[in-house]
């Protein structure tokens, strides 16, 4: 995946 | 979603809610600095933008919610309803010493030169240098309360939790964010010192009190 992809985190 | 990240995630908002729960408890929040709070709804309220643009889902939505939330509540608690007993007078830590250069870097180091993503970036270089106001006031007055401590303790635990989470990613998902690693990094190293003290004294029972 490509850094910073998807901000899934808190 | 894995045991590092959940345990962070949950460590982080047991801290939030002790916080509130001890000065709304004490009807006081003596010892406890407003500026690092101010700071941390800054820090939510420019990373959970996105609430408004993309869903991942109900889990991220509410707790996203739920942090905000209670970071105003408290700034609330602090700057109004027992503002007579906010120690000003010790909550000295220039922000714009921070905030400033917080604020440049991220224009410049990001993924991204996009307002949700500058505003992003700018949310996780800020949160790593969050609690140095806190800190500076408790080695100003050389004391904190014990509930002060857990709270500190909660918070500095969740983002170390995390650097396991990003480990954890990085070998089972083959992502990484070296944004939020470095600055998780750095933020985890400005709680050795607390954590040090925390466990040799707190835990023995002893009030965290700094050497003159």
């Amino acid at each position: 995946p490509e850094e910073g992809d998807e901000k899934d985190e808190l | 979603m894995n045991v590092f990240r959940l345990t962070g995630d949950l460590s982080h908002l047991a801290a939030i809610i002790i916080l509130l729960l001890k000065i709304w408890k004490s009807r006081s929040c003596a010892g406890i600095s407003g500026k690092s709070q101010i700071l941390f709804a800054l820090v939510f309220t420019t990373r959970y933008l996105d609430l408004l643009t993309s869903f991942i889902s109900l889990y991220n939505t509410s707790m996203k919610i739920i942090y905000v939330g209670c970071a105003y509540a408290t700034v609330y608690l602090i700057y109004a309803k027992f503002r007579a007993t906010y120690d000003g007078n010790h909550d000295t830590f220039r922000v714009e010493f921070l905030v400033v250069p917080v604020g440049g870097l991220a224009f410049l180091v990001n993924h991204d030169f996009s307002p949700l993503e500058i505003l992003w970036t700018f949310s996780i270089y800020l949160e790593s240098v969050a609690i140095l106001p806190q800190l500076f006031m408790i080695s100003k007055t050389g004391e904190a309360e014990t509930i002060t401590t857990h709270y500190l303790f909660c918070l500095g635990v969740y983002r170390a939790l995390y650097l396991f989470n990003w480990i954890w990613r990085f070998y089972f998902e083959g992502f990484f964010d070296m944004i939020a690693i470095v600055a998780g990094v750095v933020q985890t190293i400005l709680y050795c010192d607390f954590f040090y003290l925390y466990i040799t004294k707190v835990l023995k029972g002893k009030k965290l009190s700094l050497p003159a």
